[in-house]
């Protein structure tokens, strides 16, 4: 799976997904990533794309839940994330998301290895890591 | 620091491929090149929504990530594609699910998004709508890696000779070997 939450010159927020799936899945099995809500949301505070366990996404309605943390109970974009994965590995789920706020803050949770993250600021200074 | 733009590439591969120094610096280097794209369309004064689809096409087209030429193959020896965008300046949003010919699923959840009273489309009807959109349509080969077709294999090899039993929260240990969560 792939992503990217990007925020534009005028301040608008957009997250995006795209995946393969995964490996032998069955029966026209769908993950998260198409999911709005699940593995993509956007509003105007933040945008969030997520990786992982699709069933376990689409169960806690992942990407809204980090949004939903910071519009209702004025969580930072940091805790908002954490917090939410932290949910998605109690249930049983692993995975990762990425996440922009308005003000240009990210967060990139993850509780599994294997994370292939990147992020560019303002000035265009790039940072990519990949965590094992 | 502010930030305009963050990507992924994925999740769960790196304990169950090897990953040399070589492998290392394509996947960073591709995850780098589409950053640039990405902020290269933001710095131009284009919308979030084309930075997103200038960035996801760049990882789409590489091999390397479960997505677009890259992805994993079904339990019917398919490669199967998904993908979604969501704009937050209106929260419009677009998606497509289980397609099988689309060059660059992200193309078609924005067309989607954009071009139809709908969100989600699926199966042939999603490639007929891209189609008709002018996306570029390919033949299901195209999304064929070797590397990818013996992932499957290793997992259908493993689940034949330990076949578990299967809920929401245990699936076969077999998948383990190349899940590729997506």
């Amino acid at each position: 799976t792939v992503g990217a939450v990007a925020l534009d010159r005028k301040g608008n927020i957009a997250a995006g997904t795209s995946t393969g799936g995964m490996t032998n899945k069955k029966y026209g099995r769908i993950g998260d990533a198409p999911i709005i809500g699940a593995g993509t949301y956007a509003n105007t505070q933040v945008g969030i794309s997520g990786t992982g366990w699709g069933e376990f996404f689409i169960r806690a309605t992942a990407a809204r839940t980090v949004a939903a943390k910071m519009e209702y109970l004025n969580k930072d974009l940091k805790t908002a994330a954490q917090e939410t994965i932290d949910e998605i590995e109690k249930m049983g789920g692993d995975g990762g998301l990425i996440a922009l706020d308005k003000d240009g803050n990210i967060a990139m949770p993850f509780n599994t290895a294997g994370m292939y993250r990147g992020a560019v600021s303002e000035n265009g200074e790039i940072e990519v890591e990949i965590y094992k | 620091k502010k930030y305009v733009m963050v990507i992924h590439g994925g999740a769960g591969t790196i304990t169950r491929e090897a990953m040399t120094p070589e492998k290392e610096n394509a996947y960073k280097a591709k995850l780098t090149e589409a950053l640039k794209a990405g902020y290269k369309e933001l710095t131009n004064g284009k919308t979030s929504v084309e930075a997103v689809a200038a960035a996801i096409v760049i990882l789409e087209d590489s091999p390397l990530f479960n997505a677009g030429k890259g992805a994993v193959f079904t339990s019917d020896e398919k490669n199967e594609l998904d993908a979604s965008i969501m704009s937050g300046k209106n929260k419009s949003a677009g998606a497509i699910a289980g397609v099988h010919t689309i060059k660059n699923p992200i193309k078609a959840a924005i067309a989607v998004m954009e071009k139809s009273e709908h969100v989600m489309l699926s199966g042939e009807g999603a490639e007929k709508f891209a189609k008709l959109q002018g996306l570029e349509i390919v033949d299901p080969k195209y999304f064929w890696t070797k590397e990818r077709w013996d992932g499957l294999q290793k997992v259908k090899k493993k689940e034949a000779q330990n076949p578990t039993k299967i809920s929401q929260n245990n699936l076969p240990a077999s998948y383990e070997i190349d899940q590729k969560f997506g």
